[in-house]
């Protein structure tokens, strides 16, 4: 039985794309049978992958409005124990599309279910927006990991976000909870990032991660090239990083 | 009659918010009349100000849902010639509630033609989405400022920002431009950073601003104090940067 985590965050650039493709991959190379759905229009992690978002011949679109099942558009890639359920620009109008649908919140968790053990994480990469498609990834997981960069307007933004898990959580998926913050593009020379973190620490306590990820230009590199940091500089600050917070997560679920 | 520029880009954390505060003071210092419109629910331009999103009496939400006038929800800052329309979470809803109105695109044109001629400048700033809050900013403004951030997953959405620009100068506003793109968080010792200036000057010619703005610590502290750059650090890369591309556009708008 899969656990299905969704990153989300509706600060925009704060690393949820950089964050779930990594980590889909670091849990893949620990043998953990991984699934990465890109629910966001921009489809950022399809193409952090090596994908073209024009072409691929299907997407989570038509998951959700057409009731089309996640196997027939999950494709392989190169990485064994990893597949990639593909964003495509289409998907930008299913904000709008799924408004008047009779159970609009739940298209992505009826969808995951038949799914759910064939793999052993399922990560869902959100748009920065607090919309259906995200509200759909909260429905469906059974925890939220909030990349926070460590700045201050992201900061901002968190309790809306608590808001929104909260809602959620009440209306829609009573099993859902936040399984994770994580610190991203940590920059120690700067007080502020130090600032920020402390206060994040205060407000979420064990939540936080204790893995920071810095900020390393290698991880704003790779996805030129459709590779993960792991294919592109895996000794890298970032690489390391990541690989530190993959172990964090497989201690926190309890997985050896 | 005010020009009115739109600050749009559907990747988040591009600098829209950042571009748009600093702009609109530096215009102010300028003696431009300017009128900021936050139509980010984050809210982010408006707490950039100084505002409390939680407990500002009205907020663009009432002008879009409710034909608030525009005058009744403009608040005056501590800056001679600088005003805020400001944001606040209820526009959170915006985007659904505005799907069944008729003319839902041009409400916020419509809610703009009476004030234009109190100013001489009206900056929109957007959230990172393609929806009907930034459409409404398409259809009321005259033109488009791109921020781009200086790597690569934000250069990978320009098409699809563009192709929503089209879309909008066909069918909602046939005088739609794009004034210009400026590049953000500009690191000169990254190769990614000049390749990416590169191949956005190649595609975007006369229409990229000659300024580049930096990376710069200060420009996302000021934020913190609820200041501008200006008020916060003038003589920084980044106050220096913001001064200049202020002086580009007045420059390109023929206002001496
Ligand atoms: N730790 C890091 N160090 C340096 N650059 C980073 C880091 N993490 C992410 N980036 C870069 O910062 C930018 C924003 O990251 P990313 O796109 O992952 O954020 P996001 O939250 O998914 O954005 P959006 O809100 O648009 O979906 C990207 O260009 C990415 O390559
Ligand atoms: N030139 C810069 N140098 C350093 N930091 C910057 C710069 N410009 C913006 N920032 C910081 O980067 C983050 C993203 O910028 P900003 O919030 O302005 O982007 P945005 O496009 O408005 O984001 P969103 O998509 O969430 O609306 C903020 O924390 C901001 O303070
Ligand atoms: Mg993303
Ligand atoms: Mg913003």
């Amino acid at each position: 039985m899969a656990r299905v985590y969704a990153f989300a965050n509706q600060k925009g650039g704060v690393g949820k794309t950089t964050s779930a493709v990594n980590l889909a991959d670091a849990l893949a190379m620990r043998r953990q049978r991984t699934l990465l759905i890109d629910l966001d229009p921009q489809a950022n992690a399809t193409s952090s992958l090596g994908f073209d978002k024009q072409t691929v011949p299907a997407s989570v679109y038509q998951v959700l409005l057409h009731d089309t099942p996640l196997r027939d558009v999950v494709q392989l890639t190169d990485r064994v124990h990893l597949d990639l359920a593909p964003s495509s620009p289409t998907l930008a109008s299913a904000e709008v599309e799924l408004v008047p649908q009779i159970g609009r919140e739940y298209r992505l968790r009826e969808a995951l279910a038949p799914a759910r053990d064939g793999y052993d994480y399922i990560l869902i990469d959100c748009p920065p927006s607090l919309g259906l498609l995200t509200v759909n990834a909260l429905a469906a997981a059974d925890g939220v990991i909030i990349p926070v960069q460590c700045e201050y307007l992201p900061l901002e933004g968190l309790a809306m976000l608590m808001q929104t898990i909260d809602l959620a959580k009440r209306r829609l998926n009573p099993g859902l909870t936040v399984h994770g913050v994580v610190m991203t593009m940590y920059d120690g020379r700067t007080n502020l990032a130090q600032q920020v973190v402390a206060e994040v620490r205060q407000h979420f306590g064990g939540q936080l991660f204790s893995t920071i990820i810095p900020r390393n230009v290698r991880l704003s590199e790779a996805p030129s090239f459709g590779r993960t940091i792991f294919q592109y500089a895996p000794a890298s600050p970032g690489g390391v990083a990541y690989s530190h917070l993959a172990d964090e997560l497989l201690a926190r679920d309890g997985v050896v």
